[in-house]
């Protein structure tokens, strides 16, 4: 494992924790998409299946666990809590995630490395990661003043998919035969869908202003 | 192998 790589995780990691402390001190989840929330868990899930029957290492263990029990307690936060469910918009969330997702499937049925359940359902969640953010970010141009540490969630998140992206160049320049075509034009499109977000993030924090994104 | 290695990333 790279540096790029650990860091990276480093970073998926923080953008959680952030999201789980922005939810538990504000006792708030506004300007939070369940319907993205919902779609990391089905992600990391079908993503993760192989912790029934391959061990790689005890930090991807840890990672993965940590992964799906995380967006599991967001999910629960938002739909369960007393105070936090109240503070949640369901009028202003209104992607249509099947939109994403059937697509995602059809794709992981025709373009894959495997035709057997695992792989399809990993390949699925390859696809489905790259377009997740979607509803999240739909969410926050139509929300005026974006809170800071929603806007560094965002960050985070967008960091993280940078930095693989950095940690595949290294392992193509050091790993002879190194090559994941549907891992990395994935990881492409995803990190793309936040050059927008990127650019009036770090306007706005030049500026020292709130975070909006024009609609 | 090569299937497994794809998958060492999370």
């Amino acid at each position: 494992m790279n540096i790029f790589r650990f860091a990276g995780d480093m970073t998926h990691l923080l953008s959680i924790i952030v999201l789980l402390l922005k939810i538990n001190a504000t006792k708030s989840c506004a300007g939070v998409s369940l319907k993205t929330q919902e779609l990391y868990l089905l992600v990391f899930v079908t993503r993760y299946l192989d912790l029934l029957y391959s061990y790689i290492s005890l930090y991807n263990t840890f990672m993965k666990l940590f992964f799906i029990c995380s967006s599991g307690c967001v999910i629960w936060y938002i739909r369960e809590h007393k105070t936090v469910s109240q503070t949640y918009d369901s009028a202003q969330d209104t992607f249509r995630v099947l939109f994403l997702a059937c697509p995602c499937m059809i794709l992981a049925l025709t373009v894959n490395h495997d035709f057997t359940v695992t792989e399809v359902l990993w390949t699925f969640s390859i696809y489905l990661e790259a377009v997740a953010i979607l509803p999240q970010l739909v969410l926050l141009q139509r929300t005026k003043n974006v809170d800071t540490l929603t806007g560094n969630y965002v960050f985070l998140l967008g960091g993280y998919r940078a930095l693989y992206l950095l940690n595949w160049i290294y392992r193509i320049l050091t790993e002879p035969g190194y090559r994941q075509w549907i891992v990395w034009i994935s990881g492409t499109i995803q990190t793309a869908i936040y050059c927008d977000f990127f650019y009036y993030y770090i306007k706005s924090w030049r500026n020292n202003e709130r975070l909006s994104l024009p609609s | 192998q090569d299937l497994h290695d794809e998958h060492d990333e999370l």
